[in-house]
């Protein structure tokens, strides 16, 4: 599998946290991801969208996160619950 | 299917337009009319009916719908073509609660191709689903999945996949005139007695339920079910016991081997009914009564480490997964793809104030979460994994017919051990 392009994983990494596979950054300090949560954050995103469950950034997962769809998180974490609030 | 925790309190919404889209080949009235479609496709399953508000009349309506361009004064930004289409807020008090966006920027369509643009009527029926209080589903035919999945043919034709349906009637209880009826099930019926052997023989010893610390609880189609031993209770939804005493394991549940004598956990499966019946390392499978052929299976097929068994199993109702606990751990099981969700086992201790290793954890006939463990259960309320405050209460009283157990002098004992007493026929 070729490697993801860093901008490739910058936009995932942003898409994941957007639709709620990702923890929100917090507003006041940088926020470090282990490889770990990224793998295990991609993984749930696949198996969501029904894909291969190999925790990469695929050409699959990429091209799954460019189709058009609805705004909402698909994971109601807290960040789902923050927004409502709000 | 999953659901957001947050519903309609009233089977009658209003609803209006009151931004079109701009430049689109749609009129006004196509507009409003796949609007129509869209929310009656929920609402013949539920029995709920959706009113077009007139402007500027009365109160704001429940769900407003706009189409608007980039930042438009919520959290939600649109992108222009592609990308995100639409999104509706949950229902709630909030003013916003309930009202729907779609991406003026986006080339809408109505009964055409993919090639043509996005078909405003699949969207819009997505979009209504979280404004009644779906959240995205991840069920292969779902209209409940993010992302747009091309046209969904005739408004009045359609109809909602078996996913969505079961999610929404969740949320608000099945229409009356729902035009998909569920077939008819079989009632589970107390099988007839052997001749000879009358169902409250004396001779036989029995456990006493107000002693709590059952084997397995669980909740099959309204009834409440307390396992012990090679015994059971049956506790009907008006909270009556079927009876005082205990019905035998092996005379009802037709096909479980002899050699099994208590149940560790047991639940029902909501996506097709069937009843799990859970001891050591291996599961059965019951439709109704009788055992189905292939049991019994392995725990290790539901995805647990070898060697694992379970406390605990039960099906959530807010996303319909099936949680199996063991000691302080518990494991998530997805029905639809047949495995355990990444990221388990997870601490028990996410449900806050649940006790470890429960004896089971069964939903309650109003979407309650309850927890049992020795003469205690734990409520949860529905959607909450935070325990109730007050947390635990006695059981006895409250599910079994049992005198509270108040501080004082010892209730008087019979003379003769039940064991030894002597029945008349009417006694």
């Amino acid at each position: 599998t070729p490697e993801p392009s860093a901008q490739d994983v910058s936009l995932s990494v942003d898409w994941l946290t957007r639709y709620g596979y990702l923890p929100p950054p917090h507003p006041a300090q940088a926020q470090l991801q282990s490889p770990e949560q990224l793998r295990d954050a991609i993984k749930i995103m696949q198996r969501f969208a029904g894909l291969k469950e190999t925790g990469l950034m695929d050409e699959a997962t990429l091209a799954t996160m460019k189709k058009p769809r609805c705004s909402l998180p698909d994971v109601l974490g807290v960040a789902g619950l923050v927004r409502r609030r709000r | 299917y999953a659901l957001t925790g947050s519903f309609w309190k009233k089977k009658q919404l209003f609803w209006r337009v009151r931004s079109f889209p701009q430049g689109s080949a749609l009129s006004q009235d196509i507009v409003r009319n796949l609007m129509h479609y869209a929310l009656t496709a929920w609402g013949t399953e539920v029995g709920m009916t959706f009113q077009e508000a007139e402007p500027r009349v009365g109160t704001e309506p429940e769900i407003l719908i706009d189409f608007a361009r980039a930042y438009h004064k919520d959290s939600y930004p649109f992108d222009g073509p592609g990308g995100t289409l639409a999104h509706a807020f949950f229902p709630g008090d909030h003013p916003i609660s309930g009202d729907t966006h779609f991406d003026d920027e986006e080339v809408w369509t109505f009964g055409e191709s993919d090639s043509g643009g996005t078909d405003l009527f699949a969207v819009a029926v997505h979009e209504f689903g979280h404004a009644l209080g779906l959240a995205h589903s991840s069920a292969p035919n779902s209209i409940m999945r993010p992302f747009y999945q091309g046209p969904a043919g005739d408004p009045s034709k359609y109809r909602l996949p078996p996913d969505d349906r079961e999610g929404i009637q969740q949320l608000y209880g099945k229409g009356p005139n729902s035009p998909h009826p569920e077939p008819t099930r079989k009632p589970l019926v107390p099988p007839p007695q052997p001749p000879g052997q009358p169902p409250d023989s004396p001779s036989a010893p029995v456990p006493d339920r107000c002693s709590g610390n059952f084997d397995a609880i669980a909740n099959i189609r309204g009834e409440v079910f307390f396992f012990k031993g090679p015994w059971f209770w049956r506790l009907q939804p008006s909270g009556q016991l079927v009876s005082p005493r205990p019905a035998k394991l092996h005379r009802f549940w037709e096909g479980l081997p002899e050699h099994v004598v208590t149940v560790d956990a047991a639940y029902s499966r909501p996506s097709d009914g069937r009843i799990l019946l859970f001891s050591g390392r291996q599961f059965w499978v019951f439709q109704d009564r009788q055992l189905e052929a292939g049991s019994p299976k392995l725990l290790t097929e539901l995805g647990l480490p070898p060697g694992e068994v379970v406390d605990a199993v039960f099906s959530w109702p807010q996303n319909g997964k099936t949680y199996l606990i063991r000691g302080e751990q518990y494991w998530r099981f997805d029905e639809a793809v047949h495995s355990v969700d990444p990221g388990y086992p997870k601490n028990l201790n996410l449900w806050e104030g649940a006790p470890s290793a429960p004896d089971d954890v069964t939903i309650g006939n109003k979407g309650d979460t309850y927890f049992f463990k020795g003469t205690e259960y734990w409520r949860f309320a529905p959607g909450s994994v935070v325990a109730e405050p007050g947390s635990p209460h006695p059981m006895g009283p409250d599910w079994l017919d049992c005198p509270p157990s108040a501080p004082g002098p010892p209730a008087p004992r019979p003379s003769k051990s039940p064991r030894n007493c002597q029945c008349e026929i009417n006694q």
